[in-house]
């Protein structure tokens, strides 16, 4: 039903800022139950998106694969520079990939609002 | 089974004159079997438009067509793209330094000299002239007021007095011309090189009972500008292919994605249209 | 129900929508019948809001009184341009009001976002 | 019926300090029967304080207590705020140009001083110092910094020899401290004036092997500043009662609100916390 895509999709932002607030505090922290946490969320959001997919429409599964693409980078980003802060890296040599990491989970952010407005379209 | 999704980014998403780069882009998307998300940033400037090149990229499309506004912040996210494997066109607005596929659109140098040919032949080799740019660093404009400069200080008298931007909104373009014909007194005319200018000065100089004395040289075809045309408010514009912009954008993305060697640069033509032609 | 709720909310974002978007017409083009659509978009959606006051719990309810008053304050930023541009000013006197009656429907945006996920976190 | 709603607006709305300044304030809000609804920007700059003061503006809500960014852009907004007769007060920055009623805050010229005697028990009257600020042009940190130096000025041959920001975020602190360690090569101590840069420069110093090298005096007591005192990489730090700024705040609002006066300046202490009295 709507209201449990619904459900599922604010699911999915919550998900998604747990993973970004766990990934900035091992960036800062090294703290590895940080890292841990980090990666449980990406798992659990990309069963969620997989689950979304399989049942929306058209409209709403062309946004899903924005949305999908969107983390699939997201987690790309971030993974990067948790390698070279694994390998000692300074900040500073991976500060830009840090940045852009943040600005694609804004992207993404979007596209669950626009997904959200989606199935609203009814 | 989705299909490809080509990002058609804009100069300002709200802009009238980039719907018709639109309906161009969408009639052959249609045709190719690809979708388009129309995109824009609210505010005329590089950074939004960068962003949103990102978030097509974060995004994974099929190909992006993109406005530039100010080149040298363009390059890095462009070369990016390209490299990746995406195809990346510049339309309207170049970046020819980067690694952009292919520019279509205007000779935006070339629009300017035929509007600095237009003033001639309409106000004569002298005369005060203001100009209303759609946006004082965007690179569009810039080679249009440049063009109509070069020509204007080789081959005749004429003198621009002010330059004030629009930055492509409608009320900001009336504000712009009222400041111009405030702040000058002897204007001959306006030279408005972006869709909304010519509409905004138009009004301008009807508020200020200026009509028959201040004659007005905009850019492009809105609806607005072919009624003040034949009121006799602006004198002339010079007509773009916004239509063909984005029709041939998305022919050229969709045969690069089916394997097919496309580059270069694809020069859309202008013409001149006054109320004797409209 | 909820999903009411939500779909009512919509419907008042989409009216407030065609308001700006009428009040824009008439200052740009001073098209009458504009005007009589901005005033009539304006009670409908207001009417809106006093029925989602009556049926929303407390914690919407603070926002709902927040999207109200901002309604009432961007009403009336727009009406103050409407009298200057009725009174044959020119687009400089009140340049500054029309960009801060648009800046407030921002504001009235922003709460509508916040009621929906207010709504949605039952 | 509705409890009257108070907008506490922070400097950066992540900044972890700015979680104290709530408490403080939310305490004070349930004592009097009032909400709080705490904002802030995204990034520290003006223009994002003074739209979130609008918004609290246009929603008629019941007071507003305001960081200042620069004082400059905030006085227009805040004296329309006032003489709408909403009551508004500065916290922790103030705006003493304005009409604001009130502020509540570190006195942060004489904080500054307190830093540079603190500097000078530490390192003595000799030596180069850098300074990680929490943003270059905002009124409090601005003020921090001239308090010191003035100070530093008149009471040693302590030599300030560079000078970065943080925007008072804390991989941004490592970055500025990394920074000024990496092009002065004979820094003696590094003087951290906002609640993140003291960690952020803490982090640097150890990762470029320069604990115990290299003395660090911050601001505020965060958890981990603390932490990093304990372990000798910060050597103290001045601490302020953003709890109490926010207590007392909302106390002044409520004292308005049920119509008695209150105005002026209302500073609240610090007190330097080294290993020694943690
Ligand atoms: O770039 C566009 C320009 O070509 C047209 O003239 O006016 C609108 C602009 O957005
Ligand atoms: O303004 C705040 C300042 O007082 C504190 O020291 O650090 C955090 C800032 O946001």
């Amino acid at each position: 039903s709507m209201l449990n895509k619904l459900s599922i999709l604010k699911s999915v932002k919550m998900e998604l800022d747990e993973s970004l607030y766990n990934y900035e505090k091992y960036i800062r922290e090294n703290d590895y139950k940080s890292i841990e946490i980090y990666n449980s969320k990406y798992e659990d959001l990309m069963k969620k998106i997989n689950f979304l997919q399989a049942n929306s429409d058209i409209e709403s599964r062309y946004v899903l694969r924005d949305l999908k693409n969107c983390i699939e980078s997201y987690k790309k980003s971030a993974d990067y520079s948790i390698k070279l802060n694994d390998e000692k890296a300074s900040i500073d040599v991976y500060y830009i990939n840090y940045v852009e990491t943040k600005e694609i989970y804004e992207f993404c952010s979007s596209f669950i609002a626009k997904l959200n407005d989606s199935y609203l379209n009814y | 089974k989705l299909k490809p999704k080509i990002v058609l980014i804009s100069h300002v998403y709200t802009n009238p004159y980039w719907q018709y780069v639109k309906m161009g882009a969408e009639k052959a998307a249609k045709e190719r079997g690809a979708i388009i998300s129309y995109e824009g940033p609210n505010v005329a400037n590089a950074e939004e438009g960068v962003k949103l090149i990102n978030m097509a990229y974060a995004s994974k499309v099929s190909g992006i067509i993109t406005y530039v506004q100010e080149e040298e912040k363009y390059i890095k996210v462009i070369n990016k793209v390209v490299d990746a494997g995406i195809p990346l066109l510049t339309v309207d607005s170049d970046a020819e330094k980067s690694k952009r596929i292919a520019y279509i659109g205007t000779n935006n140098v070339q629009a300017g000299v035929e509007a600095a040919k237009e003033m001639i032949k309409r106000i004569g080799h002298n005369g005060n002239v203001g100009i209303i740019m759609g946006g004082k660093s965007v690179k569009n404009q810039i080679e249009r007021v440049n063009g109509f400069k070069e020509y204007i200080e080789k081959n005749s008298n004429i003198n621009v007095s002010d330059i004030e931007s629009s930055d492509s909104y409608l009320i900001e373009a009336e504000l712009a011309a009222k400041k111009i014909l405030t702040n000058n007194l002897k204007i001959d005319a306006l030279l408005c090189t972006s869709a909304l200018d010519g509409p905004g000065a138009a009004k301008a100089v009807m508020n200020m009972g200026l009509s028959g004395k201040v004659k007005i040289i905009s850019f492009d075809d809105l609806p607005e500008t072919l009624e003040y045309i034949e009121k006799g408010i602006i004198t002339s514009t010079v007509v773009q292919r916004p239509y063909n912009m984005g029709y041939n954008s998305v022919n050229i993305i969709m045969n690069i994605i089916e394997g097919k060697k496309e580059e270069g640069i694809y020069y859309t033509d202008v013409v001149i249209v006054g109320k004797e032609n409209v």
